[in-house]
Formats: structure tokens, sequence, C-alpha cells
């Protein structure tokens, strides 16, 4: 399974959260407007935090986050 | 498996309860308006609980929460 | 699998039924009006009964409960 | 696999019959109207049994059960 | 693999026929007007009869059983 | 895999074929007129042979046997 | 995988041809008119000849063969 | 994996090429016109070729060779 | 996972390219007009080359090949 | 699990970030307008980023980065 | 998995880049006007690159590359 974001303004960030016992940021990856990610859930990233204007793709439908 | 939640007002909760014989809160993640979360059932959570306004897409189709 | 359920009622109960030989209560989550829980069948749980006004989202169509 | 009922009357009883070389009752569980029952097949049950007015939801279709 | 049956009569015999070499009777479970009875192919059951009025749901469709 | 068959007349006959080197009858089931079987492939049966007026109902179809 | 065959007049033969690095006839299988033969492929049968105006239905697609 | 071959012609023939580093012919079977063929690509077979008039049904669709 | 090839002209070549660290030709199969071959990748072949007139059925689509 | 990706402006980068407790990224592939590339999550990438005009097709639909 | 390319030019590539730490190029196959590629996702490639004008056939859908 893999998530799809585009950036609609700067300063999107997608936020890893760990997988186990602890659930903790490990990673935090800074878009700019029009930039894309796809990301994994891995053995290390079981839930997923998005923060500010982003356009979202994923097997249950396409998301906008944001105010 | 995992659900796809944003957050239509602030202070929306996501709890993840453990898997196994004992059943319990492991972690709160609050969500401001406009938020995003993406969180996969996983080996320490078999059950999540979602307070306040919030748009949940999920493989079974979309639900809203709170009042 | 899993299955989702917004309590349309304060009190709803959600009850997990032991897997096994054995078929007893082994937990019991209260939704208030509005909550939504999403509960899976594990190693612990093979049945799940829900008492009071919810609607329950499944895989086989969605139901509401209560009278 | 799993299957979902709702009782549409008090008394309703969803009875789980034993795997293997021997089929006998091992579990009975009551429902009165408006309560839903999952009920998933397991190492100890592999026939379940409804009795009295009831809905019926499974991969095959939905059925109403009772006179 | 499980099949659903629904008593259209009094008297309806749903029967379990052995896996194996040997192909006999190992179960008969009598189900009343109305009553229902879902029942998984499995490690004892390779092979199922239904004589008397029944409604038969199965994944290549539905069936009426009886005269 | 299983295959259903619904006897339109009586005497109709179901027959297992033997899986292996060897190709011979096991087991012959009668059907009289409205009678049902469901009967799996199984580890002794890889060939199903049917005489007489049915209705068979398959994952390719469903078709009318006799003349 | 299986596949059915049904013959449309007498004398119509399904055979089954070896698995392995030899190919020849292990089984033949004669039906007269109306009977219908189920057959998988398995350990031993590779491939499967129809001669005689039959019907035959699989996965992909109804056919008849015969003159 | 199979596809099925129905002889428009008589001399249709189906080939089987060997599977692994070498590729030759390694069966060569016959159809008269109306005969049918099923085959399986299996552990000697990871390829086929047809020559003459037939119709060749496939899971990619149906096909016609021959001039 | 297989393909196709009906050759629309003499002189058809379909090409088996190795697997692994190196990529290199191992077999060349010549098709004349109206003849097909159905081909797998296997152990040895991860790529196929087709040079001349030809059709080419796959999972993702019916392709000519040729000028 | 691969992805699609055609640049529509030179200069094009496609980022692969490490899987595991680090995220870094470990290669930048250039593409030139009109040239394509195709990517799979893998052992060492768990995250793709893209930066530049591009077209890029998944599994959840096409999209268009850039500003 | 595997995709499928048609050169709609003469000296279309199709690059394999190598799987593991390291992204390289280790194989280029050149294609004429007409001829036709189909390639695998393999234990040594990971990902594809493709220059000059062709149409491209992937589960994602089709493309065509080049200006
Ligand atoms: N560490 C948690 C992260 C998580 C996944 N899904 C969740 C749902 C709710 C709260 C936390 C989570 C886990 O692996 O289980
Ligand atoms: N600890 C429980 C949590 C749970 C999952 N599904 C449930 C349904 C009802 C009640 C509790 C649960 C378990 O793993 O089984
Ligand atoms: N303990 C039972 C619970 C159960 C599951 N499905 C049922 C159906 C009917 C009655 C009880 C059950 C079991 O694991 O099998
Ligand atoms: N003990 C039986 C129960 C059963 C399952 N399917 C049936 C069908 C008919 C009669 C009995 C059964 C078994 O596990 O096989
Ligand atoms: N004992 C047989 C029962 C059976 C299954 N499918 C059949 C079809 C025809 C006759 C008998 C059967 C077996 O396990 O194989
Ligand atoms: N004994 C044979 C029975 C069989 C299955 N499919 C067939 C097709 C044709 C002839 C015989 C068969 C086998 O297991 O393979
Ligand atoms: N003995 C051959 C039979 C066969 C299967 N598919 C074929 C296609 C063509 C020719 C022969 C065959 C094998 O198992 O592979
Ligand atoms: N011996 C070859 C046969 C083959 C399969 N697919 C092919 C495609 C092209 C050329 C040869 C082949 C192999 O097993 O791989
Ligand atoms: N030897 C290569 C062949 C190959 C497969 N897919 C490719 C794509 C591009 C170039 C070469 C290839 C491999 O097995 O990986
Ligand atoms: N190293 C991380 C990369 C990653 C995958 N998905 C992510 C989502 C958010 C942030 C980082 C990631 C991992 O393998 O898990
Ligand atoms: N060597 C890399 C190649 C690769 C695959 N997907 C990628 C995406 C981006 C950059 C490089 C890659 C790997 O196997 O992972």
């Amino acid at each position: 399974d893999y998530i799809m974001v585009r950036a609609e303004e700067n300063g999107v960030t997608i936020i890893g959260l760990t997988r186990g016992k602890d659930t903790r940021f490990h990673h935090t990856e800074k878009l700019d407007r029009g930039e894309v990610m796809l990301a994994q859930f891995t053995e290390h990233t079981s839930a997923i935090k998005i923060r500010g204007k982003a356009k979202i793709f994923t097997k249950h439908g396409t998301l906008e986050s944001g105010e």
C-alpha cells in the first residue's frame, strides 16, 4: 500500500509515525507547491500525518487537506 | 488495511486500542482542522476510536463522525 | 476484516466475544453519540455484539441497529 | 468469513455448531430486537443456526429468517 | 466456502457427507420452517445434501429445493 | 470449488471419479426429484459425472443435463 | 480449474493427456447424449481432448465441439 | 493457465515447446475439424505454437489462426 | 503471465531475452502468416522482442507490431 | 507496485528515499522532456519524490506535478 | 509485472536500471520503428527508462513517450 500527495502550497509536511508499541514522529518530509511524494506503509511507518494544503490520492479515494 | 481521517474541527482525536486479551488506549493523536491522518491496523492496534467532527474514509465507505 | 460503527445515541455498546471453545464477553466499549469505532476480528475476538442505536458499516453492507 | 444478524424480535437465537467429526451446539447467543451480532466461522464453529425473526447479511446476499 | 439454507417448510434436512475415500452421511440437521442454517465445507464435510422445500444461497446463485 | 445439482426427475446420479493415475467410479449418489446436492472437488474426486435430468450450477454458468 | 462438458450426441469422448515429459492418453471417458462431465486439470492431466458433438463450458467462454 | 483450441479444418497442430534454457518441440498434437483441445502451461511446456485454421480461446481474448 | 502473437506476414520473429545480470537473445522462433504462438515469461525469459507484422494480445491490451 | 512518470519539461527529477529507520535520498534520476521512467517500490526505496512538471500514472489515478 | 513498448520511430531505447543500493544502467535495448518489446521487472531490474518516440502499455494505462 502506498499513498500519493501533491502539495498545493509551500511548506506541506508529510510525517511518518513509528510502528510498534510507541507512536512518535520518525521523519518529516517538506514539500513545496507542485512537488509530489509517493510513500508506502512500511516496517517503520504504520501511520502518516499530513499538514498544509495538499491533494491526497489513496485506494479509498482522493481528498484535499488543509483549511 | 488502513483508514484515512480528515479533521473538520480542531481537537479531533484518533485513539489506538491495544490488540490482545486486554483492550485499552495505547495512543491518542490530536488533529487540528484540515489535518489528515492515515493509520493502519497493526500488531499493536486492532481497534481505532475517533472523537470529534471528522471525515473518515475506509473500504466500507465514507462517514462523518461528530455531532 | 474490520467493521465500522457510528453511535447514533449515547450509551451504544460494542462487545467483543472470545474466540475459542468458550464464548463470553471480554470487552465492552461504550460510544457516545457521533463517536466512531473501527474494530477488527482478531485472535481474541471472533464475534461482536452491538447494542443501542448505531450505524454499522461492513463488507456485507450498511445496517442500523437499535429499536 | 463472517455474517451479520439483526434481531427483528426478542429472543432470536444464534447457535454455533461444532467443527469436527461430531456436530453439536457449543454456544447459543440470545439477541433482543434491534441488537446486532457479527460472527465468524472459526476453528470451533463450522455451522451456524438462526432461529426467530432476524435479518441476515452474508456474502451470498441478505435474507429474513423466521415465520 | 459456506452455503446458507432457509427452510420453507418443516422437516427440511441438511445432510453432511464425509470427506475421503468413503462417502456416507455423518450428520443430519433438521430445520423447521423459517429456520436458517449456514454451513461450511470442512475437513469432514465435502458434500452436502438437502431434502425438503428450502431456499439455498450459494456463490453460484440461489435455488429452491423440494417438489 | 464446488458444484450444485438439483434433480429434476427421480433417479439422477452424481458419480465421483477417482483422482490419480487410475480413473474409476468411487461413489454414486442418487437424487430424487427436488433434492439438491452440493459437491466439492477433493483429494479423492477430480471429475464428476451426472446422469439424468438435473440443473447444474457452476462457476462457468448453469446447465441442464439429461435428454 | 475445471471444465464442464455436456454431450449433445452419443459417443462423445473426453480424453485425458498425461502431464510430464511424455504426452499420451491416460483415460477416455465416453458420454451419452445429455450426460454431463466436470473434469479438473490435475497432477496427472495437463491437457484434455474432446471428440464428438458437445457443449464445453470453461472460464474462457462456452464452445460447441464437433462437426 | 490453460488455453482452448477448436480445429476449424483437419490437420491443425498444437505444438508444445520445452521450458528451460533450450527451446524445442516436445509434442505435436493433431486435431481434426471440430475436435477441441484444452492445454495448460506446465513444468515442461512454457510456449505453445498453433498451425492451421483454428479458434483459440484465452484469457486475452479469442483469436482465429490460419490463413 | 503469457502473451499471444499471431503473425500477419511470413518471417515474424519472437525473440526470448535472458533473465539475469546479462541480457542477450536465447531463442528466436519464426512464425509464418497465420501461425500463432503463446509464450510465457519464465525462469529463463524476462523480456520478449517481436519483429515483423503481427498482432499481439496481452493483459494490457492488443497491439499491432510492424511498419 | 510501480509508478510511471513522463517528463513534460527538461530537468524533472525522480528521487528515491531510503527504506528503514532513516529516510534520506539514495538516488536522483533526471528526465528530459518526453522521457519516461517506470520505477518500483523496492527493498531500498519506500518513498519517491518528484520535482518539476511531469505526468504521473499510478494505481490511484493520474496526476500532474509541477507549478 | 511487465510493460509493453512499441517503437514509433527508429532508435528508441529501453534502459534497465539495477535493483539494489546502487542505481545504474545495466542494459540498453534498441528498437526500430514498429518493433515491440515486452519487459518484466525482475531481480536485476527495478526501474526502466524509455527514450524516443514510443507507445507504452502498462497496467496504469497507455502513454506516448518522446517529444
Ligand atoms: N505505533 C502504532 C501507530 C498506529 C498505527 N495505527 C494507529 C491508530 C491509532 C493510533 C496509533 C496508530 C502502531 O503501530 O500500531
Ligand atoms: N483487544 C481486542 C480489541 C478488539 C478488537 N476488536 C474488538 C471488538 C470488540 C471489542 C474489542 C475488540 C482484540 O485484539 O481482540
Ligand atoms: N467462541 C466462538 C465464538 C463464535 C464465533 N462465531 C460464532 C457463531 C455462533 C456462536 C458462537 C460463535 C468461536 O470462536 O467459535
Ligand atoms: N461438524 C461438522 C459441521 C458441519 C459443517 N458443515 C456441515 C454440513 C452439513 C452437516 C454438518 C456440517 C463439520 O465440521 O464438518
Ligand atoms: N468422499 C467424497 C465425497 C465427494 C465429494 N465430491 C463428490 C462428488 C461425487 C461423489 C462423491 C463426492 C470425497 O471427499 O471426495
Ligand atoms: N484420474 C484422473 C481423472 C481426471 C481428471 N480430469 C480428467 C480429464 C480427462 C480424463 C480424466 C480426468 C486425474 O486425476 O487426472
Ligand atoms: N505432457 C505435456 C502435455 C501438454 C500440456 N500442455 C501442452 C501443450 C502442447 C503440447 C503438449 C502439452 C505437459 O505436461 O506439458
Ligand atoms: N525455453 C523457453 C521457451 C520460451 C518461453 N517464452 C519464450 C519467449 C520467447 C522465446 C522462447 C520462449 C523458456 O522456458 O523460457
Ligand atoms: N536480463 C534482464 C532483462 C530485462 C528484463 N526487463 C528489462 C528491462 C530493461 C532492460 C532489460 C530487461 C533482467 O532479467 O532483468
Ligand atoms: N524510511 C521510511 C520512508 C517512508 C516511507 N513512508 C513514509 C511516510 C512518511 C515519512 C517517511 C516514510 C520508511 O521506510 O518507513
Ligand atoms: N536501485 C533502486 C532503483 C529504483 C527503484 N525505484 C526507484 C525510485 C527512485 C529512484 C530509484 C529507484 C532500487 O532498487 O530501489
